[in-house]
C-alpha cells in the first residue's frame, strides 16, 4: 500500500552535496526528513562511499517519489532479495 | 575441496616457477555470503605468513563470534543485518548468529574452496576422500555475511561489497543472484563495478536455473559469471531389482541400514492420472501412509521439495529406503545426498524402467548396493543440467556465461551448527559436505583468480578474465566436445561460456584482452543509458564519446555477433568488431588467427590475420567482420549458431568463443 515502509536504495551524485552540509551523512539525513513529514526521524541502514555513492533507507512510497525529486538524488529502487545459488 | 585441485591441474601449478610459488599468499577472497564456521580446519592459519600490508579489514563480534576467531588466514569476518531486519524484524539471537557465524554451511563450504587450507583425510562419512584444500591455499579469507535464515538483502549485498573495497579485497565471490534487472538497478552490479574499478576481480554464480535459455543472473561484463560442470568423480549406489536387473544411481548415503537383501518396493506415485496426479509421488510431508510404505523401498519423484527432505520423509513413514528419481528438468544428471536413510538418486530413464518394472510385477522387491567413491569418470567434465543457460538476455552482445568449473558434488568445509542435509531432524554433524550448485563452482574461480593476481599483481580483473576464458578448454577427457547433462549431447557456448577453467594455461596466456573502467563505461553509453543511469555506476558525470560503434565493440574475450533482422529482408547483415590484444608474454612474439565459423550462415574476415608483439605488453588491434545471411527467422525467436577464433603463437593458444544470433 501507499503507506507501506520499505528499504529503498537511494543512488546520489555526492559530488552535488549543497555546501550547507558539514558530512554526506548530514545530507542524507535531512533529505530523508525533509520527505518524512511528521515522522521526523530518518533511519538511514547503511551509508555506502566506495564502491558506490548512497544510502540505503525507509520510506514509504510517497516519499520515496519525493526524496527522487530532490537535487543530487539520481535513482531510488526498492530492495530485492538475492537467493543463494 | 578434495579431487578438485587435481582435476583442475592445481597440484602441478605450486610447482611452475615464477608463476606458480606465490599462490595467492598476499590476496584476500571477500566472500559475501552466510559466513564463517572458524574452528574448520580449512580456516587453520598453519605456516601463513604475515596477514597482507594493505588488508585493513577487521572480525566483527556478535552472537558467538569474536575477534580471536580471526587469524593469518580469515583475516576478516563482519555481517550485515540492517536491510533483512528492517524488513523481517530483529534477529532472534536464541534462533540465529547475529554475527559473522555461518550457521547455514554455505558459506563455510564456497570460502574453503575458494581458499581454505590443506586438510589430511578429508571426507563426507568416509565419500570423497582425501586432501581438501582450496584454489589458492595460501590466499587469506574475509567472510561477509549477507544471507540469513530469509533471504539475502540488496542493502546489505550492497554494503558487503563497499565494506570489502574499502577493506582491500583482491577478489570478491559471489555465490548468489536474483532476477535481471538493468546495472544500475542491481545491486551485483552496481557495487561490483565500483569493486572493478578499484582493481578487484568478481566472480559470481550463473544460477541454478538450467537448462532453460535465458536463465542466468549476474551477466554484467566487469563480472565473471561461472556456470557449473562434473569432476570425474561418482558415487555409485545401484538399484537391483527383483528381477535381476541392475540399474546405476547415486548416493552418500553412510549408515548401519545397508539393504543387503531384496525388500518390496513401492511407487506412491502409480496411480497418480496423467495430469499431474497425486502429490504422492513426490513424497511430499504428510503424503505418505505408512501403511503402504513401512519396511519398503520408496520411489519418489523429484519436485517441490528438497531432496533431501523426501528422504526424511520416507523415513516417518516407516519406509525402509528411497530410489529417487530424475523428471524431464533434470534428464540424466545425478546429484548424490547424504539421506538420512538408504537411498539413490537415479535419472529418469532408469526411473522410468524402475517404475514400470513396479507396476507390471504383482510384488516388486529391490535393494540398493552402495559402492562408495569412483574416480577417473568418462566422460567428465560435463555441464550440469542444473548450470544456467544463455543467451545473455540483457546485453546479446557480451557472451555470457563466461566459463563453467566444478559445481557438481563438491567436498568442503561445513557449519558445525547443522547436519549435511540441513534438515533440522537431522542429528549428524560433519566436518565437510558435499554439495552441488554453480555457488560451488564460483568460488573455484575466485581462488584461481587470487593464484592468478599472486602471479600477476599487475594484471587488471579484466585481464585475469581474459586469461581465464581465453584458456578454457571445451573438450572432455574423452576429447569429444563437452557434454550437457540435460541432453546427453555436446554442449555449446551458451551452456559453458568459454569452456571449463584451465588454471595452468590461465597462469600463462600469452595474450589478453584487457578492459579499463572508463571502456566499460563507454559499454554503457552504447546501450543507450542515460547520464544519470551512467553517473549511478560511474560515481561521476561522464560525456559519453561514442567510441563504440555497438556494445559488441567492448573488448570481451569472447565474441558474440548479432544480426538484427529487419522484417521482409533478404540481404546480408554486417557486423564488425574491433578487439584489442596485449602482449602478456615474452617480447618478439608472433601469432596468426584462426577462425571457426558455420560456412552456410556466416562469412569471417579478420584483419590482419598476423600480429607480432615486438615487446611486452605491446597493443595491438584487429577487426573482425561477420556477414550473416538474412535468414527467414520468427520475430521474437533467437536463432543461434557457434563458432571460435583463435590466435596462436604455436606456444598459446588465445581463443574467443564466437556466438552468431539472428
Amino acid at each position: 500500500s501507499e503507506g507501506e515502509t520499505k528499504t529503498y536504495i537511494v543512488h546520489v551524485a555526492k559530488s552535488q552535496m549543497p555546501a550547507s552540509f558539514m558530512s554526506h551523512e548530514h545530507w542524507y539525513t535531512s533529505a530523508v526528513e525533509s520527505v518524512m513529514g511528521e515522522e521526523k526521524e530518518a533511519s538511514i541502514l547503511y551509508d555506502y562511499a566506495d564502491a558506490f555513492h548512497g544510502f540505503a533507507t525507509r520510506l514509504n512510497a510517497a516519499q520515496a517519489e519525493a526524496l527522487e525529486k530532490q537535487e543530487g538524488i539520481l535513482g531510488i529502487y526498492p530492495e530485492t532479495v538475492y537467493e543463494l545459488h | 575441496t578434495t579431487r578438485s585441485p587435481g582435476f583442475l591441474g592445481l597440484d602441478a601449478v605450486a610447482s611452475m616457477r615464477p608463476e606458480g610459488a606465490n599462490m595467492g599468499h598476499d590476496v584476500v577472497v571477500g566472500v559475501l555470503d552466510t559466513g564463517v564456521w572458524p574452528e574448520s580446519e580449512s580456516f587453520s592459519d598453519h605456516e601463513m605468513g604475515p596477514v597482507p600490508a594493505h588488508w585493513k579489514g577487521v572480525c566483527e563480534v556478535g552472537t558467538a563470534f569474536n575477534s580471536s576467531h580471526c587469524n593469518k588466514k580469515l583475516v576478516g569476518a563482519r555481517f550485515f543485518a540492517r536491510g533483512y531486519e528492517a524488513a523481517v524484524g530483529p534477529i532472534n539471537e536464541t534462533a540465529e548468529f547475529k554475527s559473522p557465524r555461518d550457521q547455514d554451511g554455505h558459506g563455510t563450504h564456497t570460502a574453503a574452496t575458494a581458499a581454505g587450507a590443506p586438510v589430511e583425510n578429508a571426507s563426507l562419512l568416509g565419500y570423497a576422500e582425501g586432501i581438501a584444500r582450496g584454489m589458492a591455499p595460501k590466499a587469506r579469507i574475509a567472510a561477509y555475511k549477507v544471507c540469513w535464515v530469509g533471504g539475502c538483502f540488496s542493502s546489505d549485498i550492497l554494503a558487503a561489497i563497499d565494506k570489502g573495497v574499502a577493506d582491500g579485497v583482491n577478489v570478491l565471490s559471489l555465490s548468489l543472484g536474483g532476477g535481471i534487472a538493468p546495472y544500475y538497478r542491481d545491486a551485483i552490479s552496481l557495487g561490483t563495478f565500483g569493486a572493478m574499478e578499484k582493481g578487484v576481480f568478481v566472480s559470481c554464480s550463473a544460477g541454478n536455473s538450467g537448462p532453460d535459455a535465458v536463465s542466468l543472473s549476474n551477466v554484467a561484463p566487469w563480472i565473471a559469471t561461472i556456470g557449473a560442470s562434473t569432476l570425474d568423480r561418482d558415487f555409485p549406489a545401484f538399484i537391483r531389482l527383483g528381477n535381476g536387473m541392475n540399474y546405476s544411481g547415486v548416493s552418500l548415503y553412510h549408515g548401519r541400514q545397508v539393504l543387503g537383501t531384496s525388500v518390496p518396493l513401492v511407487y506412491p506415485g502409480a496411480n497418480s492420472s496423467s495430469t499431474g496426479g497425486s502429490p504422492m509421488n513426490l513424497c511430499l510431508a504428510g503424503t505418505l501412509d505408512p501403511k503402504t510404505v513401512a519396511g519398503k523401498i520408496v520411489v519418489c519423484d523429484r519436485g517441490i521439495t528438497p531432496r533431501v527432505a523426501k528422504g526424511a520423509v520416507v523415513k516417518a513413514a516407516g519406509g525402509a529406503g528411497m530410489v529417487l528419481t530424475n523428471t524431464e528438468a533434470n534428464g540424466e544428471e545425478l546429484v548424490a545426498d547424504c539421506h538420512l536413510i538408504p537411498a539413490s538418486a537415479v535419472g529418469k530413464k532408469t526411473g522410468d524402467v524402475i517404475k514400470q518394472y513396479i507396476q507390471s510385477t504383482p510384488n516388486p522387491t529391490g535393494t540398493i548396493l552402495f559402492k562408495g567413491t569412483v574416480l577417473g569418470v568418462k566422460p567428465s567434465p560435463v555441464v550440469a543440467a542444473f548450470s544456467s543457460r544463455g543467451p545473455n538476455i540483457v546485453n546479446p552482445e557480451i557472451l555470457k556465461p563466461d566459463m563453467i568449473a566444478p559445481g557438481v558434488n563438491i567436498l568442503a568445509a561445513w557449519t558445525g551448527f547443522q547436519g549435511p542435509t540441513g534438515l533440522s531432524n537431522d542429528p549428524r554433524r560433519v566436518k565437510f559436505n558435499i554439495i552441488s550448485g554453480t555457488s560451488m563452482s564460483c568460488p573455484h574461480v575466485s581462488g584461481i583468480a587470487a593464484l592468478l593476481k599472486g602471479a600477476h599483481p599487475e594484471w587488471s580483473p579484466a585481464a585475469i578474465k581474459s586469461a581465464l576464458m581465453t584458456t578454457a578448454y571445451t573438450l572432455d577427457n574423452t576429447k569429444k566436445k563437452l557434454m550437457d547433462a540435460a541432453t546427453g549431447n555436446a554442449s555449446g557456448p551458451f551452456d559453458y561460456g568459454a569452456g571449463h577453467v584451465d588454471p595452468r594455461k590461465a597462469l600463462n596466456p600469452g595474450l589478453v584482452y584487457d578492459i579499463t573502467a572508463e571502456d566499460y563505461i563507454e559499454f554503457l553509453c552504447s546501450i543507450k543509458y542515460s547520464p544519470t543511469e551512467i553517473y549511478s555506476l560511474a560515481k561521476r558525470n561522464y560525456t559519453c564519446r561514442n567510441t563504440f560503434r555497438s556494445p559488441g565493440d567492448l573488448n570481451y574475450p569472447s565474441i558474440s555477433a548479432v544480426f538484427n533482422v529487419e522484417s521482409n529482408s533478404t540481404s546480408d547483415i554486417v557486423v564488425k568488431y574491433t578487439r584489442t590484444l596485449t602482449n602478456v608474454g615474452s617480447a618478439g612474439s608472433t601469432y596468426n588467427v584462426s577462425v571457426a565459423y558455420p560456412l552456410k550462415e556466416v562469412s569471417t574476415v579478420v584483419e590482419p590475420r598476423v600480429l607480432h608483439f615486438a615487446q611486452p605488453n605491446e597493443k595491438k588491434t584487429y577487426t573482425i567482420t561477420f556477414t550473416g545471411k538474412s535468414l527467414p527467422v520468427v520475430p521474437g525467436l533467437l536463432v543461434a549458431t557457434f563458432g571460435s577464433l583463435t590466435w596462436s603463437d604455436g606456444v598459446h593458444d588465445v581463443r574467443s568463443p564466437i556466438s552468431f544470433s539472428w
